[in-house]
């Protein structure tokens, strides 16, 4: 269900938090 | 409407995947982030369809998760002490 009610900055915090080794 | 962005995350993601395949899971990872970084720019600057964006965002949501497993595992992977004769 998270997948399709996903927001940009939802999706923008996470790639930060994968990017940020 | 320069969908070049959409071809290259499109791209990416394919790649993604086939790396992930492959088990190279450290560039499969790299692969997984870059795709998303260009859908996400599609979505936010490239004007698509209310659906377009639904559906983009959905494969960002999927693609972030497993993007995510592959750090735990590559973060456990790296943190495996060389086994130790007992």
């Amino acid at each position: 269900a998270k997948a399709s009610g996903i927001s940009d900055e939802e999706i923008e915090r996470q790639l930060k938090a994968l990017g940020v080794d | 409407m320069a969908n070049n962005n959409l071809q290259k995350a499109i791209d990416l993601a394919n790649k993604a995947s086939e790396e992930d395949k492959a088990k190279n899971y450290k560039e499969a990872l790299r692969l997984y982030e870059q795709s998303v970084q260009y859908f996400l720019h599609v979505v936010k600057y490239e004007a698509q369809g209310e659906k377009a964006k639904q559906s983009i965002r959905a494969k960002c949501a999927d693609y972030l998760d497993r993007a995510e497993q592959l750090k735990e595992y590559l973060k456990k992977a790296e943190k495996q002490p060389p086994t130790k004769p007992v």
